[in-house]
């Protein structure tokens, strides 16, 4: 509440905060310290600071505010060199967040966490707030860098190795992940890269992906993921990256990348939802994440002669999709409709009012809902698949033809614009990852479509998204391999003859370097 | 074309996991021995 | 197909704070404890200087083929990281022992004259971190309560 503080407030703030500072300068022995805290805590009672939760929040608001004017008057003190500055700065910071982490750990009885926790947050939430407006009322002259160093720093202080703390992870990862979630870069673009260095933070990610027990941490840290894609997707959408979002996507290559290495069933459980922001035309960065795979799966080379993909064991495994993707198929009755189509291919105005559900503007780049667009085509493949198997059969390119399912992906390859079956096309090719049902069945499907295609233009255009994507640097997705491997080699899709694999030199080129490679 | 993403500083196609050293989104080198918090006994911290 | 697309307003108030905030990039050491001597404060080095650090730099086995006195300048300069460790690890392996009492190393430099359950008495190489150089001290007690 925005009542006045307790007048003497600021002053007594002031006054600990400046003790704090020194005590902590001087005692860098364990045991030093944690006498001196003791008799600090006895202090701060004595000026009535811990009397009540209400004067706390407020001291802690008042020192930190305390703490930033000093970071904004250091900062714009020419007299110290810029290495001095941070120095200066840290070390204030520093002291203040080692008090809270102290506070934290101590406060409340041994057994009882939500004292601890309910501090945290509290803490947390008060610098989120004070940053926040400091940004609105700073605008570009706002420095991240107090904020970055604080909730740097509390994280790492509250990661060390200590029994308690220990104990309490999870809580402690959930409130930071919160908090930055909060201060997404939408919310919070002068923090942008302060941001993103926190939540990639080293600690934090060996924190929230692999010690957090049953990974509970995943979704957590797929949320800030899309907090990331949501804020980038905008300046992504144009080939031509300004600097400063030229160092946050490169920035981004490089966490996908160490998640790709370490944590590759992370993004292989939460690929669907990512894809639903990542922009269409950020080819390689999305390939990154299709290109994930379990780490206790073999991959046949996709190059392999006659290569069976339906005789695989995983391709009679579903992959896990963590995206609660069925709730983007809006409105209800046009779920209701579809599931009524899929089940009796009723009413057959179904497939001519499909379009209508998918466009929602005629402004040309963003004509489409794409989230509605993947789910529909996630959800028509997965009733598919379940559809075949309940017939006891693998989906095959024979046995997907014929259905309500494939009506409606012929349907949509047929009756949508360049644009509309760009996005279409692009929904199947994200399905194309590692040997599972998925992949097997849309990896099908996109074929069936290229074979059954009535017009050149679709089978042109289904070469042109696999080829996209094949063209761009390494990763590239299994999935995506052997279809297109298929797609080139087997003669009843008649590649060669069309004219559209001859249009020019290099392109004919290209083409035959991939099936050298494939032969 | 996208970026050659083996020239990031990441090595990619190390046995050990990366994050663990990962020195941030913005660096191209990956953290040294010296960069690394590490848990040495108390007595190590003379300072 | 989907072409270029403007930035909304929003979008493009987002990129001037992004971009106000690009002239002040985070740097490595804002993200480190504040150390003594190292900060992880990347400096250009000539090119021809090696740039990026080889993998087995991290092993015990390299710290092992540096030389002693190097030993002893990475576990006294890099305080609570990893290298100090791996230092302490290798010195140990060439039977250094650190006395935590006087946080100094100390190596047997001929068999004790005296061993017992509380200690050892005998000549000892050390190394005195504060004059920075080797000594040999005879008659010494190295109480076992001391070894780390």
């Amino acid at each position: 509440n925005d009542c006045e503080d307790p007048p003497g407030l600021q002053e007594k703030t002031e006054f600990l905060l400046k003790d704090w500072v020194s005590i902590y300068s001087q005692s860098n022995t364990v045991t030093r310290e944690t006498k001196n805290f003791g008799s600090f805590v006895q202090k701060m009672n004595m000026y009535g600071i811990l009397k009540t939760d209400d004067l706390i929040t407020r001291f802690f608001r008042q020192a930190t505010q305390f703490c930033i004017d000093l970071v904004y008057r250091i900062l714009s003190d020419q007299t110290h060199n810029p290495a001095q500055v941070k120095a200066k700065i840290f070390h204030w910071i520093d002291a203040f967040v080692h008090l809270i982490a102290l506070l934290v750990r101590h406060s409340g009885e041994a057994g009882n966490p939500t004292t601890k926790i309910n501090l945290l947050n509290k803490v947390l939430g008060i610098v989120l707030g004070i940053l926040l407006k400091d940004q609105d009322i700073r605008g570009n002259t706002f420095s991240q860098l107090g904020y970055h160093r604080f909730f740097l720093m509390l994280f790492l202080e509250l990661s060390v190795p200590d029994t308690v703390l220990e104990s309490l992870m999870h809580s402690i990862v959930t409130a930071f992940s919160h908090t930055y979630h909060l201060l997404n870069p939408v919310s919070a673009p002068g923090f942008c890269y302060s941001w993103i260095e926190l939540i990639s933070h080293r600690t934090f990610i060996g924190r929230i992906l692999a010690q957090i027990a049953q990974q509970k941490g995943w979704p957590l840290y797929a949320q800030l993921l899309m907090d990331l894609f949501n804020f980038l997707a905008p300046f992504l959408r144009n080939a031509e990256l300004a600097k400063p979002v030229q160092i946050m996507y490169k920035g981004t290559l490089r966490v996908l990348l160490v998640l790709l290495h370490d944590f590759p069933e992370f993004l292989c459980d939460y690929h669907f939802g990512f894809c639903d922001v990542i922009p269409p035309n950020c080819i390689q960065m999305r390939n990154i994440i299709l290109a994930a795979f379990p780490r206790n799966m073999r991959l046949p080379d996709p190059f392999t002669p006659n290569l069976k993909v339906d005789m695989l064991n995983e391709t009679a495994t579903a992959p896990k999709i963590c995206s609660n993707y069925v709730t983007n198929i809006q409105p209800g009755n046009f779920k209701k409709d579809l599931d009524s189509y899929l089940k009796a291919r009723a009413p057959v105005t179904f497939l001519s009012e499909l379009r209508s559900h998918l466009q929602i503007s005629n402004e040309p780049g963003s004509r489409y809902n794409i989230p509605l667009m993947n789910a529909l085509v996630l959800y028509v493949g997965t009733q598919a698949i379940a559809h075949i198997r309940s017939k006891n059969c693998v989906p095959s390119t024979s046995n997907i033809a014929h259905s309500a399912h494939m009506d409606i992906f012929q349907n949509l390859a047929v009756d949508l614009d360049t644009e509309g079956r760009y996005l279409f096309l692009n929904a199947i090719a994200n399905q194309l990852r590692y040997p599972n049902s998925h992949t097997h069945y849309f990896s099908c499907a996109v074929l069936h479509l290229f074979a059954e295609a009535n017009t050149e233009v679709i089978q042109e255009q289904i070469t042109r998204v696999l080829l996209e994507r094949l063209i761009v640097n390494r990763p590239h997705p299994w999935g995506l391999l052997i279809t297109f491997i298929e797609l080139i080699k087997n003669p009843i899709y008649k590649f060669w003859d069309h004219d559209f694999v001859h249009c020019a030199p290099e392109i004919a080129k290209l083409f035959e370097s991939v099936a050298r490679s494939c032969m | 074309l996208g970026t050659d993403l083996t020239g990031l500083g990441l090595n990619l196609n190390s046995q050990e996991s990366l994050h663990p050293t990962f020195a941030g989104p913005f660096a191209d080198q990956p953290c040294r021995a010296q960069d690394v918090d590490y848990n040495v006994p108390p007595e190590y911290l003379i300072n | 197909p989907l072409g270029p697309s403007l930035l909304s307003k929003e979008h493009q108030m987002q990129f001037q704070m992004m971009e106000a905030a690009y002239y002040h990039l985070p740097t490595p050491s804002d993200s480190e404890k504040l150390t003594t001597y190292f900060h992880r404060t990347p400096v250009q080095t000539p090119a021809h200087y090696p740039q990026s650090q080889l993998p087995i730099y991290d092993t015990v086995e390299f710290y092992q083929r540096l030389s002693t006195e190097t030993l002893f300048f990475v576990f006294y300069y890099m305080e609570g990281s990893k290298a100090q460790y791996l230092a302490a690890k290798a010195l140990k392996k060439q039977s250094w022992r650190f006395h935590t009492k006087y946080m100094m190393w100390f190596q047997r430099h001929e068999e004790p004259k005296i061993i017992n359950d509380d200690y050892e008495q005998g000549t000892y190489i050390y190394f005195d971190y504060e004059k920075w150089s080797q000594r040999k001290k005879e008659g010494f007690t190295f109480e076992y309560k001391y070894l780390e």
